[in-house]
């Protein structure tokens, strides 16, 4: 997988930008949620582009939100 | 909006939309 940067993203437009992190988070995610992973990068492209940035160097800090996002789903689907 | 789709789903190659249509 290519590195996603700050720089390359800051350098295109707004909803490019969400593409872009879906494209970086949906892997990531399918690797421990592979039913759920479309949905769970749905809901963490919500979160600002910036605390996703910090994320994307901050491992620990995505998957305490993955883990997030899957209790709302399931407590939604419940 | 409809809750029944949410969260929007993401597929890679189909510009994102976000809540926006929900």
């Amino acid at each position: 997988q290519e590195p996603l940067t700050a720089s390359m993203l800051t350098s295109a437009p707004p909803q490019e930008q969400k593409q872009m992190l879906g494209k970086w988070l949906l892997p990531l995610i399918q690797a421990m949620h592979p039913a759920l992973a479309g949905k769970i990068t749905g809901m963490l492209l919500e979160i600002d582009n910036s605390e996703l940035l910090h994320m994307l160097e901050c491992p620990q800090s995505l998957w305490s939100k993955v883990d997030e996002a899957v209790a709302m789903l399931q407590a939604h689907q419940a | 909006g409809s809750s029944i789709n949410w969260p929007p789903e993401f597929h890679p190659g189909v510009p994102w939309k976000g809540l926006q249509n929900i």
